[in-house]
């Protein structure tokens, strides 16, 4: 699933 | 991904190349608190635990290995292949101090109860209090090599980047994580008055020196 927004970043 | 985010990052990972360099090619750990980076191992290794798990891009899966493998490498020159040169004496500051709180406050403020999310939630939380044994370190030494003030400063610049991506995101995106974002102004805030006396010392080439 989509990964929560935060998530996308280091 | 957006330009101030890119830039964080790159500045993240020249701090963290700068500092690996330093110490690889000086061979010695001194004015450099192993505290502060055993606590970026475990806010590396607390937040990227879905590498496997969760792909984002190949950027991203990238980026998070090169950060894993150097925060380890330079933990382990620190302990044990420089251990000669680590100067235990000045890097006194109780990281326990640190870490149980940032614990507790992980498990009661976060946006889910799961396993991975208090983890993700503890390494935001601990990196934003991670650099102050460093900071620390050279409050009672008095002073601090160039190099790691060129390291300290592009530490600190990633995550006031970081404040600017978010606020980009906020008004572009609609996206905002107030935990990151309160985390990240008490990090950048820790950095201020080091930030001070590098562009008033370090830029007009004088060694960065506190009054004793």
């Amino acid at each position: 699933e989509e990964p929560a927004a935060g998530k996308d970043e280091l | 991904m957006n330009v101030f985010r890119l830039t964080g990052d790159l500045s993240h990972l020249v701090a963290i190349i700068l500092l690996l360099l330093k110490i690889w090619k000086t061979r010695s750990c001194a004015g450099i608190s192993g505290k502060s980076q055993v606590m970026f191992a475990l806010v590396f290794t607390t937040r990227y635990l879905d590498l496997f798990t969760n792909f984002i891009s190949p950027y991203n899966s990238v980026m998070k290995v090169i950060y894993l493998g150097c925060s380890y490498a330079t933990v382990y020159m620190i302990y044990m292949k420089f251990k000669a040169s680590y100067d235990g004496n000045h890097d006194t500051f109780r990281a326990e101090f640190l870490i149980i709180p940032v614990g507790g406050l992980a498990f009661l403020v976060n946006h889910e109860f799961t396993p991975l999310e208090i983890l993700w939630t503890f390494s935001i939380y601990l990196e934003s209090v991670a650099i102050l044994p460093q900071l620390f370190m050279i409050t009672k030494t008095g002073e601090a090599e160039t190099i790691t003030t060129h390291y300290l400063f592009a530490l600190g610049l990633y995550r006031a980047l970081y404040l600017i991506n978010w606020i980009w995101r906020y008004y572009f995106e609609g996206f905002f994580d107030l935990i990151a974002i309160v985390a990240g102004c008490v990090q950048t805030i820790l950095y201020c008055d080091f930030f001070y006396l590098y562009i008033t010392k370090v830029l007009h080439g004088k060694k960065l020196s506190l009054p004793a």
